[in-house]
């Protein structure tokens, strides 16, 4: 990445980060589609010996073998049984059998969470700058998983198994599926045997935001990661035959330039399809498109397919309007044409024109690279959304980092666009998505990692957590895309991930497997549900009452239920969240600090004061909150702060009612 | 494999293994054997999860389901990149 890390304080903070000595120990892992090995991302300049615990392998498959690893890329394997038992034997024509990456996908992750840093990187002259991942110094680890028809389960949890086995300290997992219960989806089972060894598993969110309840990798043992905006935007703006502009985004950078009006035609009315306005392959008339600029409503097919589909029907240049579902959230795409992307409210002006002016005309002014855009981060629209449909009691996401635009390590099979007519071959592209912040916190964990070796992987993530921001520099509230309004934890959990202040946290909320199991015990799982996700037997001691608000978790979700409320007779009820901290700091005085949610729930915090006197010692206290009946579809958010003067611990509080 | 084949993962209570075993690869192929002669351990799983994955039809993991030191028998599931 060319931005984030400037964007996140990494380059200012080089003296507090560890030496590469330290960080050269720590391995990240990373499930997706491979690697490849000849991005300069990999480059092993300055790289000591692969640490002596490692345990993994280079494995050889088509056009892949040992020699494709050196001292950063220390380990690659490739899981494809589950797959070709569904899907049929690989067709090596299309795809290597290997760890090799023929999609980018894997590629773009794994440089991002611990690339080395290569000089000059640019897509097309766009986002330049020197790029790398969070980790430098970090080794990474590549386990392939996925392939063109999906990833499977039986394959992902053998890549779990190897890369436990493998020693990796880190993992970093940019893919989910539906939302199982715990004991049901193996990517929660992996990591919960991955965190027992003092593994920090990272996963994506999911990118079926902004619908709530949306989340997938909500299992309490994983760091769940959504997706926020960086400052940095790729403006092409379309000018109108009426005289009026329209900003977009585009990263086109072709020998063709739109310097003058050219015809402008919507798609829906170019077409004799009725879905034509989605410029689907084979629906536009290439006669009514022919050297024009078509609108295009985004939708159903791939955003750089609708370009392709213009361009083959002769046409010039493309609009691609969002519609409702995604709103005025821009994303920017390496197009085969002419092309910028524009939000919901401009394409539904755009539209007024194209049906008012009897001969409409357009043209695209492309405007390179432009930082410094404010505000940023915004909770990007796709960005999964809580509340947590597995556990409403545990809040998720846990984090927001840069998941827009962001430019990384790319393969050379397939152009920018991953289009087969695409014949571009480059060594970074941009794209979006929770794929790409999951690696950002990956990264940034390893640097954690470390910094602090002893730390537990539950520490790590309550440092990241606790340390996140939701306000800007001048005091504004973090914003939603979605609904240009002030974001809430059920969007951005903590927070937005401020790696600096993660550094040194004051104090951490520590978890060990025992906890997780007995949280398991306050779900009511049976004895044959943990065993299958603890793989050991684990009786619930039957003398002791178990609550799910008990889990010692570093943010506060807070669920009434019209029942409890009924049941307490008084017309109002309290709900108990007790936790423990832990000082990671020096002897010091924290007071507590309540930004009330609302006057309509009362939060009392006992004691108000916890005084530390050692490193590691620790010190418990109780939420309690009180609140009357409400509708179930409201929510109301606040922060627990726990403050030295020095250091601020904060937990986001998000209540809502059932 | 056939069609009414589909990937299913066995987990196993490796507590519970039989003293029989001396080793839990030979206890889980065993398991797989007493429902199958053909079927064949795609994975054996020993970190993430003890227990492995075999290609198995409905009838032959409803009969696995219900053996001894077996916890479940989960279909196999997809994911996506996000």
């Amino acid at each position: 990445t060319t931005r984030t890390p400037l964007f996140l304080g990494l380059d200012r903070s080089a003296d507090f980060f560890p030496e590469s000595n330290a960080m050269g120990d720590v391995i990240v892992g990373v499930l997706d589609t491979g690697v490849w090995p000849e991005s300069k991302s990999f480059d092993d300049s300055g790289f000591g010996p692969i640490p002596a615990s490692w345990k993994g392998e280079c494995e050889s498959g088509t056009n892949f073998s040992s020699k494709n690893c050196n001292r950063k890329l220390i380990g690659a394997r490739y899981f494809a049984k589950g797959y070709e038992s569904t899907m049929g034997l690989i067709d090596e024509t299309k795809e290597s059998k290997s760890p090799r990456d023929d999609d980018g996908h894997g590629t773009h992750t794994s440089t991002t969470a611990a690339g080395s840093v290569v000089q000059g990187a640019s897509l097309f002259g766009f986002a330049s700058g020197s790029a790398r991942g969070m980790a430098t110094h970090a080794r990474v680890a590549v386990y392939k998983v996925c392939w063109i028809g999906g990833c499977f389960s039986s394959d992902i949890l053998a890549a779990l198994d190897k890369a436990i086995d493998d020693n990796v300290n880190v993992l970093s997992l940019s893919l989910g599926g539906g939302n199982s219960d715990y004991y049901r989806d193996s990517v929660a089972i992996g990591a919960f045997a991955a965190m027992e060894k003092g593994i920090l598993v990272s996963c994506s969110a999911g990118n079926s935001g902004p619908s709530p309840y949306s989340l997938s990798n909500v299992a309490p043992w994983i760091t769940t990661v959504g997706a926020g905006t960086l400052d940095r935007d790729f403006p092409a703006y379309l000018s109108l035959g009426n005289g009026k502009n329209f900003s977009g985004v585009s990263l086109y950078k072709g020998a063709m330039s739109l310097s003058k009006m050219l015809p402008f035609v919507y798609a829906g009315n170019a077409s004799n399809s009725t879905n034509g306005n989605l410029c689907m392959m084979g629906t536009l008339i290439p006669e009514q498109v022919k050297g024009k600029i078509v609108l295009c409503d985004r939708g159903l097919n791939p955003r750089v397919q609708k370009g392709s589909v213009v361009k083959a029907a002769g046409g010039a240049g493309m609009v691609l309007a969002n519609t409702a579902a995604n709103g005025d959230e821009l994303v920017a795409d390496a197009h085969l044409l002419p092309a910028t992307t524009v939000g919901q409210t401009t394409g539904e002006a755009i539209k007024k024109y194209l049906t008012s002016d009897p001969n409409p005309t357009a043209t695209i002014l492309f405007e390179g690279t432009k930082v410094g855009i404010k505000p940023s981060p915004v909770v990007a629209s796709f960005s999964s959304r809580g509340p947590n449909s597995i556990t409403q009691e545990i809040l998720k996401p846990d984090i927001i980092a840069p998941g827009v635009n962001i430019i990384a390590g790319w393969t050379g099979a397939v152009g920018p666009t991953g289009l087969a007519e695409d014949n571009r071959r480059v060594g970074f592209n941009i794209i979006s998505g929770t794929s790409m912040s999951c690696p950002h916190v990956s990264g940034l964990a390893a640097l954690l990692k470390g910094a602090h070796p002893d730390w537990s992987p539950a520490a790590i993530r309550s440092a990241l957590m606790t340390t996140a921001y939701t306000v800007y520099k001048n005091g504004g509230a973090l914003q939603d895309v979605a609904t240009g309004k002030p974001s809430t934890p059920f969007d951005h959990g903590a927070g937005h991930v401020d790696p600096v202040a993660a550094l040194n946290p004051g104090l951490v909320y520590d978890l060990k497997a025992e906890d997780y199991l007995n949280f398991l015990c306050a779900l009511n799982y049976t004895s044959t549900q943990i065993n299958s996700i603890a793989r050991r037997p684990f009786s619930c001691d039957t003398s002791k009452k178990f609550s799910v608000t008990d889990l010692n978790y570093p943010s506060f979700a807070v669920v009434f239920s019209e029942q409890m409320i009924a049941d307490s007779g008084s017309g109002s009820s309290s709900i108990k969240h007790i936790r423990t901290v832990t000082n990671v700091g020096p002897a010091g005085l924290y007071k507590v600090n309540v930004i009330s949610p609302s006057n309509l729930v009362k939060v009392t915090v006992e004691p108000e004061t916890l005084a530390f006197t050692r490193t590691n010692e620790q010190k418990s206290y109780t939420v309690t909150f009180t609140a009357p009946s409400m509708p179930s579809t409201k929510n109301v958010n606040g922060r627990i702060e726990w403050s030295d003067g020095k250091h601020v611990v904060s937990s986001p509080v998000a209540i809502s009612w059932t | 494999s056939t069609s009414e084949e589909s990937t299913f993962i066995i987990h196993m209570a490796k507590s519970q293994m039989p003293d029989s075993f001396d080793d839990h690869t030979h206890w889980y192929s065993s398991s797989l054997k007493s429902v199958s002669e053909s079927a064949e351990m795609l994975y054996v799983y020993n970190n993430a999860v003890h227990g492995y994955a075999a290609r198995l039809t409905k009838k032959e993991a409803e009969s696995i389901q219900k053996q001894r030191g077996i916890l479940s028998v989960m279909p196999e599931m997809k994911y996506e990149l996000h």
